[in-house]
C-alpha cells in the first residue's frame, strides 16, 4: 500500500500548476523516499524534474516501490476542488494499481471529499541527466524572473542570456525593436529574495525560446527564488526548491546558431 | 535566425 497525506494540500496544487501545461501525462515514481516525477514536453525540447521527500509529509507509507502514471489535467481537476489549508492524501494499491485515490479533509474537519483518478499507460523511460558542472549559477527573485520573461516576450520568442562577472542580461527582439534587461550582483545580500547573486566560473551566451520558460515560471508560487545554471554546451536548468523537502527543476535546450 | 535542438543530443534516451 502507498499512503501519503500532505498537511498542506496547496503545496500539491502549486505543483500541479507548475507540470500540467508542459507535461500532460507523467510517472510519479514513488519509494520509501520521496516521490519524483520526470517527463518531457512533446517536442522533446523541455524536460520537468519534480521531487518531494518522504519528510514534506505529515504521513508517508510505502510499502513496495509504485509507479503511478498520473494525467495531469485529471488530478488538476481534483485539485482544483481543494482548498490551499486541505489535508491530501494520496493512495493507491503497491502492485500494479490501476487507480489512485485522493482524499481532501477541511481543516475543521466537516468536509471530507474523495476521489479516484484512473491512471494512465505512460510508456516513456526515465532519461539520465548527467551531473553537470555549470558555468554560471544566478540566483534572483522567481517573481523577478517571472517578470522577465513575461516583458521580454512582448519584443521576440527567443531570450539571450548572457553572464558576466558583475551581470546578466537578457535580450530579446523582434519587429517591435529590441529590448535588454541587465540585473546586477547585489553586492549587500539583505534580503535574500530581492538580491541577485552570480555565481560565474566563466561567461556564458545562450538563447532560448521564451514560450518555454513562461511556462517554467508557472512554478513561481512555489518558491520566492530561482536558480538558473548555465553552461554552453547544456541544457538550462531553471530551479524551484519546494521548502527544503524538495525542488522542480526545468530543463531547456537551447537554440543554437545554424 | 537560432535553431531549436531538442534535449536528445543532451541527455541519453534509454
Amino acid at each position: 500500500m502507498f499512503e501519503a497525506k500532505l498537511q498542506q494540500g496547496g503545496l500539491l496544487k502549486k505543483i500541479l500548476e507548475s507540470v500540467k501545461d508542459l507535461v500532460v501525462d507523467g510517472l510519479w515514481d514513488c519509494d520509501g523516499a520521496a516521490i519524483t516525477l520526470q517527463g518531457m514536453d512533446s517536442s522533446h525540447v523541455a524536460l520537468v524534474e519534480m521531487l518531494l521527500r518522504a519528510e514534506a509529509f505529515e504521513h508517508y507509507r510505502c510499502d513496495r516501490n509504485v509507479t503511478l502514471g498520473m494525467n495531469h489535467n485529471h488530478l488538476s481537476k481534483i485539485l482544483k476542488c481543494a482548498n490551499n489549508d486541505d489535508i491530501v492524501i494520496l493512495k493507491a494499491a503497491d502492485q500494479n494499481p490501476d487507480s489512485c485515490s485522493l482524499i481532501l479533509e477541511s481543516k475543521n474537519g466537516e468536509k471530507t471529499s474523495d476521489f479516484v483518478v484512473s491512471l494512465v499507460r505512460i510508456d516513456t523511460d526515465q532519461l539520465g541527466i548527467p551531473e553537470t558542472e555549470y558555468s554560471a549559477h544566478v540566483k534572483m527573485s522567481s517573481g523577478e524572473f517571472q517578470r522577465i520573461c513575461r516583458d521580454l516576450s512582448q519584443f521576440g520568442d527567443a531570450v539571450q542570456i548572457t553572464c558576466s562577472k558583475q551581470d546578466v542580461k537578457f535580450s530579446s527582439s523582434g519587429e517591435t525593436g529590441k529590448a535588454n534587461i541587465t540585473l546586477t550582483h547585489s553586492a549587500t545580500v539583505d534580503k535574500e529574495e530581492e538580491s541577485v547573486t552570480v555565481d560565474l566560473k566563466e561567461p556564458v551566451d545562450l538563447t532560448f525560446a521564451l514560450r518555454f520558460l513562461n511556462l517554467f515560471t508557472k512554478a513561481t508560487p512555489i518558491s520566492d527564488t530561482v536558480t538558473l545554471s548555465l553552461s554552453q554546451e547544456a541544457p538550462l536548468v531553471v530551479e524551484y526548491k519546494i521548502g527544503d523537502s524538495g525542488h522542480i527543476r526545468y530543463f531547456l535546450a537551447p537554440k543554437i546558431q545554424e | 535566425s537560432k535553431r531549436q535542438i531538442t534535449l536528445s543530443r543532451f541527455f541519453k534516451l534509454p
